[in-house]
């Protein structure tokens, strides 16, 4: 899957998901990628987050949501991704799941578990001038 | 203090990001940049888990999901389980940009794609048959089924339901990893 968040240069945001989803899948069932506040999520007036990993699990916590509205009530996107993605661990430690956010600044952070060697992610805006390949340790 | 425009998107999919940032760079909105960028991985397939071609089913198919927000709008356009297109991300703009609607699913995802001008085509690749080819030779394990019989740690269905067995769910959450996800 990849999740995606841009913001032009009006400052509009957007956010986006694709996948094909889990191998072997039960014919019929879908995703976190499609659904608005699991797979992505995007509130002009705050920020938006993209989410990837277990979707049966994500879906369950709305954590693109969670991290906006985290950002609405003044964290950080690196802040508010933790603790979005803290909330899954509490209920399913050996899910595995990321999440990257983004606030209207340009501010980003992301967040993870369960992935060895950490969540990559790519990144790029005019001060890193080229895209860039990030990665954060995970919960 | 933060600086725009930015792109930032999941796993090291660096040609996608480039191709957002490209469309940002040239003018385009946000929500040009998010179907520049997923159309990207779709075309290159990133790490099979994303567009044609990929993660088969049990019955082999490949099927795509796909969603876009926009922020100033508050709007969504989104297709889920869509059989037989290969643009996703495309067709979930077609959903954000010609429907009141927000979702639309598996056939008649595909019926709305072809109307918008979508074409329909097989969408299996070598790799999702020969992968699914190999799931059937192991017993079809991994899977996703619990609470059935034949055991489903051991045999291929069709399963019926059988009494819950609490200690039997979940246990192979485990399969979901680097390349495999949502």
């Amino acid at each position: 899957t990849i999740g995606m968040v841009a913001i032009d240069r009006n400052g509009s945001l957007a956010v986006g998901t694709s996948t094909n989803g889990l191998r072997h899948k039960i014919p019929g069932r879908v995703g976190d990628s499609p659904i608005p506040g699991s797979g992505a999520y995007v509130d002009q007036d705050v920020g938006g987050a993209a989410a990837t990993g277990d979707g049966d699990i994500i879906m369950r916590f709305l954590p693109s949501y969670q991290a906006v509205e985290n950002m609405r009530q003044g964290m950080s996107p690196k802040t508010a991704a933790n603790e979005a993605i803290a909330r899954i661990v509490k209920k399913y430690p050996k899910a595995m799941a990321a999440i990257v956010a983004a606030d209207n600044a340009g501010r980003y952070g992301a967040a993870c578990i369960n992935i060895e060697g950490g969540f990559p992610y790519s990144v790029v805006n005019p001060k890193l001038g080229n895209v860039t390949a990030e990665r954060v340790d995970c919960l | 203090r933060g600086i725009l425009p930015l792109v930032i998107n999941t796993w090291n999919f660096s040609n996608a990001t480039l191709n957002a940032w490209t469309t940002l760079s040239s003018g385009g909105s946000a929500v040009d940049a998010i179907v520049s960028g997923c159309s990207t991985c779709e075309r290159e397939q990133c790490d099979h888990t994303v567009g044609w071609g990929g993660s088969p089913d049990e019955n082999g198919e490949s099927t795509l999901d796909a969603m876009i927000m926009d922020g100033p709008s508050h709007k969504v356009g989104a297709v889920a389980g869509m059989r037989r297109v290969k643009d996703a991300i495309s067709v979930a703009r077609k959903v954000l940009d010609n429907t009141q609607h927000s979702l639309l699913v598996g056939d008649f995802a595909t019926e709305f794609a072809v109307q918008m001008g979508f074409k329909e085509e097989n969408i299996s690749s070598d790799w999702s048959l020969k992968t699914w080819e190999d799931w059937k030779a192991n017993k079809c394990q991994p899977n996703y089924w619990q609470n059935v019989e034949p055991n489903p740690r051991e045999n291929c269905g069709p399963y019926k339901p059988v009494k819950r067995d609490a200690k039997n769910e979940n246990i192979n959450r485990n399969l979901v990893n680097y390349e495999n996800h949502d």
